[in-house]
């Protein structure tokens, strides 16, 4: 088949089969469908150009170019079904790669993604790799996008001038759909463009900013791989804040899991 | 004695942004690494003497240090072993239990001593590497509370014992 889905009582994601990318999200319960592009890109660092000589580093975002280049324009993938769990692994690249999960009864997907360690044969000053998903939503050319309601703002940096810092979620809606990514940890992300969402994930820097650290973001131990979750609602706007504050309160106070070995342990319930 | 200030004071410390985000020079960095584990020596045998007070019963816990990297000596060799699964949410929770275990078949039951289902599942990301597996189960929490199962691993018989089984089924 050209499309592969996975599926539960609730929620259904389908990926062309072809390219191994996500292609839409429904909310079955709702009767809701998105078609959805989901990718990681990254934007090349700045090392300073004719404009301003700051450089990115751990401080400073700042992109050389507002176009971002794709990680890969498709995905190796591999399908993984049982009763508990339905999941599909792609693989973008030897250094990117994610699983995007089913459990039976949850109304949200789970995307792990995992991304290092990042080679370092990028031009530039290293890269800022981000996941971004593109929806058909129309607005006003994003959320809060080169835009202040009390006073005129001169954008000068189109991209790094629109992130913000995300601490559990981040949505898009059309006003009838509404898209919410919860994080797992604060994140900067945007919505550059009408639909577009995105969430910058992992950094590796040839450069210092000059604010004081004095050393580039060139990480080579444990750190230079990063993991982490998103979790991905799509529901009507009037049922999104139930869902997505339940849902957050979730994964900021998971349940916590203790081992022991051997039979049971004689605690006092008391 | 056990102390939990040391541990509550360094994370205090990691609330900074150089902490939070990696902005921080190595040397920083190894610092921060430094005052955490300071402060983890003291805070297990904090948790040691609680845990034996609440068991009547004195004995040498260990402490895993590798759950960060999905590895757990006591999942992935043990025959028998208990899961206790707290939540801190005043709600009721379903929770997908996920373990890296070793291959085979387990398994589940609930703290009333009912099997409940469960799947074991080869990460594909370990194709052509060392297997890797992971057992999965859906367990059931209360609000403020927990929920202990037991997971037991299925002797698996060799292939010749399993055809003289067989055999001897087929004869009946």
């Amino acid at each position: 088949s050209h499309v592969l889905s996975i599926e539960n009582e609730y929620i259904r994601a389908t990926f062309n089969s072809d390219t191994g990318l996500l292609m839409m999200i429904e909310n079955m319960e709702q009767t809701l469908s998105l078609p959805v592009k989901q990718g990681f890109f990254w934007y090349s660092a700045n090392i300073g150009d004719e404009e301003s000589s700051q450089a990115s580093g751990a401080y400073i975002f700042r992109p050389k170019h507002s176009k971002p280049m794709p990680v890969s324009r498709w995905a190796e993938i591999h399908l993984v079904k049982t009763a508990l769990v339905q999941e599909v692994h792609q693989n973008f690249s030897s250094w990117c790669s994610q699983v995007i999960r089913l459990y039976p009864g949850q109304r949200h997907l789970e995307l792990e993604w995992m991304v290092g360690p990042i080679p370092m044969q990028y031009w530039g000053a290293g890269p800022v790799v981000f996941r971004r998903l593109t929806t058909r939503f129309r607005g006003e050319g994003g959320h809060q996008h080169d835009y202040r309601p009390t006073w005129k703002l001169n954008q000068t940096e189109p991209v790094a001038g629109n992130y913000y810092p995300v601490n559990t979620r981040i949505y898009i809606s059309d006003g009838h759909m509404q898209l919410t990514v919860v994080t797992d940890r604060s994140q900067g992300g945007s919505s550059l463009k009408d639909g577009s969402l995105e969430l910058m994930v992992h950094r590796r820097l040839l450069a210092d900013d000059g604010r004081g650290v004095e050393e580039a973001l060139i990480e080579s131990g444990a750190a230079s791989t990063v993991r982490g979750r998103h979790f991905v609602l799509l529901s009507s706007v009037s049922d999104a804040a139930a869902r997505h504050r339940l849902l957050a309160e979730e994964v900021v106070l998971a349940p916590q899991v203790v081992l022991a070995q051997g039979g049971s342990p004689y605690y006092s319930w008391a | 004695s056990g102390d939990s200030a040391p541990l509550n004071e360094a994370m205090a410390v990691l609330q900074h942004h150089d902490a939070v985000t990696g902005t921080a020079r190595q040397n920083v960095v190894d610092d921060y690494a430094r005052q955490l584990a300071a402060g983890w020596g003291p805070c297990e045998v904090l948790v040691s003497n609680a845990l034996a007070q609440l068991s009547y019963n004195k004995q040498n816990f260990s402490f895993c240090r590798e759950l960060n990297i999905s590895i757990c000596p006591v999942s992935q060799k043990s025959e028998n072993f208990q899961v206790t699964i707290y939540n801190p949410l005043g709600r009721k929770v379903k929770h997908m239990v996920r373990l890296p275990v070793s291959e085979g078949i387990f398994f589940v039951k609930d703290p009333h001593g009912k099997t409940v289902p469960s799947n074991v599942v080869m990460l594909p990301s370990s194709y052509g590497k060392t297997s890797r597996w992971d057992l999965l189960f859906s367990a059931s929490v209360p609000a403020l509370g927990f929920s202990m199962y037991s997971v037991a691993k299925v002797t698996v018989r060799t292939p010749q014992a399993s055809s003289l089984s067989g055999k001897s089924r087929k004869s009946r």
